[in-house]
């Protein structure tokens, strides 16, 4: 499984469309304090279907929509796909390409697309099953929580991971 | 479920012991089952960082803290490798030594995972093959361009 | 005390509000107080990077949050002072622009205050009026040097 | 009042004793992760009275001596000293220099010395709060502990720090 491409569209900070195409290796992203790089890895967790607000820095799910800045009203939508190849059928679909799209509106509603056709959330977990979503993301600051956990949630912890 | 939790324990207390002692460049680390009735209640993290005593992870300093996890987190990764991984500034408290072995463990995990790291570190940013720069305007809209390494002056 | 409180409150909400837009280039920062009966009850941290929309403290990115918390802290500083603070690496998330205005604002408030200040950043380092270098031997032992500032390589 | 010196001696890595000259304006602290950077923050924070583990980053009052090292044998005490100046008497004594002075031994007693004479931590912690000692350190990575309170503890937080 490889991830190709990431685009962006009304979320968050990221009011215009951006499309990262990534590396079959290491891709770095650079910037400074406040420019939306932890905005791109909270759209990675979101686009896996990510459902907690604390996860998401926000309270309610329309909180991620771009809230407007100086000289320039706040969306109506936010968009978040992703593309992944794959070689068999390791994500469960009989397609080489799988593409997930996220979609938010002002009233709350969610829509999940897979492949450009509308799924549902549970499809969309499955997915993210595959690609053992909640291991993905390394939060900014959270490396170290691992540490302090008891010995007992350390054990329920390595043996979902492991 | 028990005996195959134990034998996935061994597999990454050895991984976990193997990526610790490269990444602090010396120094044994240990993930050690407490056994309850008949199962496996806790796992204790015991560490040793070279030249120094056994600690309790409690005693480490901010940027052993910081490795000791990072360890943890490239042992799971090269016992039950992962499609792709994002890494957000975890590479924040280490210093320069240290991020040179990091960058170095993470070069070897990203034959089998793909990563995306945000970093500030320039010792990071140069084991990547495509780099990034994230803008943010005066409109508060966040913009991407892509970036050649070279162009990429020190933050 | 509720009045003394409320009092130094409106003090401390100006400082505030002048130092984050001297950290931040920009921007603008509140204290509220949220009234109960007859007293305070709570007090609501309202923060506005320059060219972006009111935020929540949870919004604000890691190095944003980072230097709000500095913000207070020196607030808190200007309103009353302290004979002497040790800071510990409290700009480890800054970027470079960042921390060239926190440097501004450390070496104003050093004419009141002594700082023993634990960093990386070379820009800090530079404010430093003395400079010691800490290691740590084979042996588990630390020892102390002084640098002259000169000597410094990056780290 | 004006800080003149810290003296270190057997008090958590610093085996051997060290003393810092500090510069009326900023003394800069570098070196590698682990060399002892923070260990110095804790010896002003317990000379100064601190009675939590926690703070201390261990369990026991006599976790802060020397371990021992590769070589180098565990010690019995671990004593710190901080030397104040100060110009009239804002820290409650009739002399231009005050110093602090905190021992413990493996049994876990704590001695106190203000000016090399034994005195009681009521004596010190008199001392600490005229130089508002809770105030004085800002712990590494706790810089934003401040932004997560409820608004009732940050009032509590103010309300005590201004
Ligand atoms: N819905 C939204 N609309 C507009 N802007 C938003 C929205 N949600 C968050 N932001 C803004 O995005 C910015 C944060 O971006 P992010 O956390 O990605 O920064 P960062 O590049 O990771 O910075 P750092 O280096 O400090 O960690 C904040 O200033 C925040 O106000
Ligand atoms: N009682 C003790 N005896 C010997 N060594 C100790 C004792 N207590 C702590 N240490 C050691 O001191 C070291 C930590 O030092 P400290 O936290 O000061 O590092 P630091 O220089 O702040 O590093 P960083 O840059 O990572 O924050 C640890 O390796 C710890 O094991
Ligand atoms: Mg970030
Ligand atoms: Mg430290």
């Amino acid at each position: 499984i490889r991830l190709t491409r990431l685009t962006v569209l009304g979320f968050k900070s990221f009011a215009d469309p951006v499309e990262l195409v990534f590396d079959h290796g290491i891709t770095a992203i650079v910037g400074p304090n406040g420019s939306g790089k932890s905005n791109l890895a909270d759209a990675i967790a979101w686009v896996l279907g990510e459902q907690s607000g604390a996860a998401m820095r926000s309270r309610r799910a329309e909180d991620v929509i771009f809230a407007g800045g100086p000289g320039r009203a706040a969306l109506g939508m936010a968009e978040v796909t992703l593309v992944l190849e794959q070689d068999g059928e390791e994500l469960g679909l009989p397609f080489h390409e799988v593409s997930l799209t996220r979609r938010v509106f002002r009233d709350g509603e969610n829509q999940y697309l897979i492949n450009g056709a509308r799924a549902r959330l549970r499809d969309v977990a499955q997915i993210a099953a595959a690609l053992r979503a909640e291991w993905v993301i390394v939060r900014q600051g959270a490396v170290d929580h691992v540490l302090d956990q008891r010995p007992s949630e350390r054990r329920d912890f390595l043996e979902h991971a492991a | 479920i028990e005996r195959r939790f134990a034998r996935s324990l061994r597999t990454l207390d050895r991984a976990f012991a193997a990526t610790f002692s490269e990444l602090f460049g010396g120094g044994r680390a240990r993930l050690i089952a407490r056994d309850g009735t008949g199962s496996i209640e806790g796992v204790e993290l015991v560490v040793q960082p070279a030249g120094k005593r056994v600690r309790s992870v409690q005693q480490l300093s901010g940027g052993e803290r910081a490795l000791t996890a990072v360890a943890l987190r490239f042992a799971l990764l090269e016992s039950s490798p992962l499609p792709f991984c994002v890494l957000d500034e975890v590479d924040a408290a280490l210093d320069e030594a240290n991020v040179l072995r990091f960058r170095a463990v993470l070069e070897r995990l990203a034959e089998r995972t793909q990563f995306l790291v945000i970093t500030h570190n320039r010792a990071t940013i140069e084991a990547a093959g495509t780099l990034y720069g994230v803008t943010m305007g005066e409109d508060g809209v966040s913009r991407v361009v892509s970036l050649r390494l070279a162009e990429y002056a020190s933050e």
